[in-house]
């Protein structure tokens, strides 16, 4: 399917480390 | 035995690869020149990566864009996806570079990776932001100035998230107009 993300999603993620 | 859980390690994949441009206004140098891919990126987690790293526009100097587009579309009308489509625009006043101008920059860059404007988001082409003494300016490019459906989602839809006032208007041109243009201001084909 479409990934579709909203921007509470995608704002959860800012602050991340990226550990990949 | 311990089952690794893919959500805990995989980094969340996004519909595009995206490429996010940087142009620098050095008059020394041709158009093409001035224009740089800075990344790539193609996972929620690459794409904060890049915009943490990286200055807002507010900071940037007069002259300078960003610009984000789908990978395989370049920043400028003579792209074969770019060249029948046009632009929402979104003209900034200079009080505006303090208080809207990054917020609505990072609004943009949600709208466009996260597809908000649904089965509309597939004609969108990418973004820009110029940052300029007269005033800075907002605009999302799509790939065809006939489909007005679509357009009008994306209109109605971007000036919801960035929360401007419904009696204010954005205008949508093309960018057959906008490079054919005499004097300094474009028709608008749409407005919402």
């Amino acid at each position: 399917g479409k990934k579709q993300y909203d921007r509470e999603f995608l704002l959860g993620f800012q602050f991340m480390a990226a550990c990949v | 035995t311990v089952v690794a859980n893919p959500e805990e390690y995989m980094k969340h994949p996004l519909q595009n690869k995206w490429a996010l441009w940087y142009f620098k206004n050095d008059k020394s140098k041709s158009w093409t020149e001035n224009l740089r891919l800075i990344a790539k990126f193609d996972t929620v987690e690459d794409f904060w990566a890049l915009y943490n790293h990286i200055q807002q526009p507010s900071k940037l100097g007069f002259g300078c864009d960003y610009c984000l587009f789908k990978d395989g579309i370049k920043p400028m009308w003579e792209d074969d996806r770019n060249k029948l489509g046009g632009r929402w625009l979104m003209t900034l006043n200079k009080q505006q570079r303090h208080n809207d101008l990054d917020r609505y920059w990072m609004e943009t860059l949600l709208c466009l990776i996260g597809e908000s404007f649904g089965e509309a988001s597939e004609d969108v082409c990418g973004a820009v932001v110029n940052v300029r003494p007269k005033g800075d300016k907002l605009a999302i490019w799509t790939g065809n100035c006939e489909n007005k459906e679509a357009i009008m989602t994306i209109g109605q839809q971007y000036k919801e998230r960035l929360s401007i006032p419904s009696k204010a208007l954005i205008g949508y041109q093309s960018h057959d107009d906008t490079s054919s243009k005499s004097g300094s201001t474009t028709k608008n084909i749409f407005t919402v």
